[in-house]
């Protein structure tokens, strides 16, 4: 499903150049779920935006579900994204001031769902990341774990072929954490979502079947892990 | 050094109210070391907001340090907290368009810190987590982990008699929480800052030296660790 070779992404920072990525070559089949890991800074949030395809890399080749990345055009790139791809963002990226049904319907808003499927179907992802009952309230009146859940609730609404969560338990307790890895978890086994997760605990990455370990751009570490 | 008795905290939506604090009575040591835990809504940053007096109970005392926080007036309130509080928040809160030293420096810009000891400070506070050399990066240039430590250097740099952590390592690695850690009880045990830490990671919460568990707006558990 996704293939990298050689990526590299340079931030430039007036006359400073920060190399996020160093050259990252890997494979990753449908239907993995897979763990990053990595000290900070060590560009997994870097490497999840190029493969999620809201960044483009400054060199080497993407090829998502065999497409080559670097020959779509901008509206095509959005279409991928809307149609294709669930983003968990680190720092949730809700809108502020708009409920939480309204945020996780958003993807749906996108590829033109009718309003009734739309309104039934986020209402479902909310119920299932456990926040049904606040659909009407917004970002600021949730806490922490509230609004990353609502973010998660957002990514899965879409059923995406493939689901990026950058750090989605950050801010959950361990309960609810559990509540949210079986969720895709089970939407890996029994939907065929293809799960990219990256965390910092290893509790969280013992639900992956694989572990990707990144250090200062580049990967030095890419081993199975015993089946959860 | 903190006394709070009876403490109720409601938001109302609307018609609705949310009740986050359900009458939580407990005192805290000077230079104790507490962690707070509890699941996703608990109550722990409501409660994290009054204890910081960024925020007000709808009913219940609160003495900081003999004072009673009620009968402060908003400048008074200001001044205790520019003055003797550190807040580590938990979405971070840093301002965008500003460097990380200018994001430190803050705290000393508030209390009229001289601008050459404002800057050799903040910087020094930025080199204690590690990112002396992203002093003139702003929030968005760095990665997740690296603001939340932009975060804890300006909770750092005043020297508070009182720091209040949120999640301080959500988004960091073990070796990276490691040294944050090292950081806070090297404070605590060195300079007698008194701690509260709020986590989900029973490792993180293994530095303190007493446990308070919310649970549904209450203290359902309050116990002292074995001495890290
Ligand atoms: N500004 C607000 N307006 C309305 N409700 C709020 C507000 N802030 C928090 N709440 C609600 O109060 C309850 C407690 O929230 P709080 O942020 O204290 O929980 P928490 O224990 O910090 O959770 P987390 O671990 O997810 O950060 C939650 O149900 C939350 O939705
Ligand atoms: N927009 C940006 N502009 C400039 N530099 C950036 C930008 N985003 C990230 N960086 C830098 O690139 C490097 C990799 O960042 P990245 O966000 O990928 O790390 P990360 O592994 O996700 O870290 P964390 O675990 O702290 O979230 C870091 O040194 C960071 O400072
Ligand atoms: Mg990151
Ligand atoms: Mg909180």
């Amino acid at each position: 499903l996704i293939v990298v070779e050689a990526l590299q992404k340079v931030y430039h920072l007036g006359e400073v150049d920060v190399p996020a990525l160093r050259g990252v070559t890997l494979t990753i089949q449908a239907v993995e779920f897979v763990a990053v890991m990595g000290p900070s800074g060590s560009g997994k949030s870097t490497f999840m935006n190029i493969v999620g395809c809201l960044d483009r890399p400054t060199a080497g080749r993407y090829w998502l579900d065999g497409v080559d990345v670097a020959g779509l055009s901008r509206n095509e790139l959005a279409a991928v994204r809307n149609h294709r791809i669930g983003f968990v963002f680190q720092n949730f990226n809700l809108r502020p001031r708009t409920t939480a049904l309204e945020n996780v319907e958003l993807p749906l808003l996108y590829n033109g769902t009718p309003p009734r499927a739309r309104r039934s179907r986020a209402l479902a992802a909310l119920e299932i990341v456990g926040l049904g009952d606040r659909a009407a309230h917004h970002p600021s009146q949730l806490s922490g774990g509230q609004q990353q859940r609502v973010a998660i609730a957002r990514a899965l609404v879409n059923e995406p072929l493939l689901l990026l969560a950058d750090e989605p338990t950050g801010n959950l307790d361990s309960r609810t954490s559990v509540e949210i890895l079986e969720v895709l978890q089970r939407l890996n086994r029994t939907r065929g979502v293809t799960v990219l997760l990256v965390t910092h605990e290893p509790d969280v990455a013992a639900y992956a079947g694989r572990n990707i370990q990144f250090r200062d751009g580049r990967v030095v570490r890419d081993e199975p892990m015993a089946a959860p």
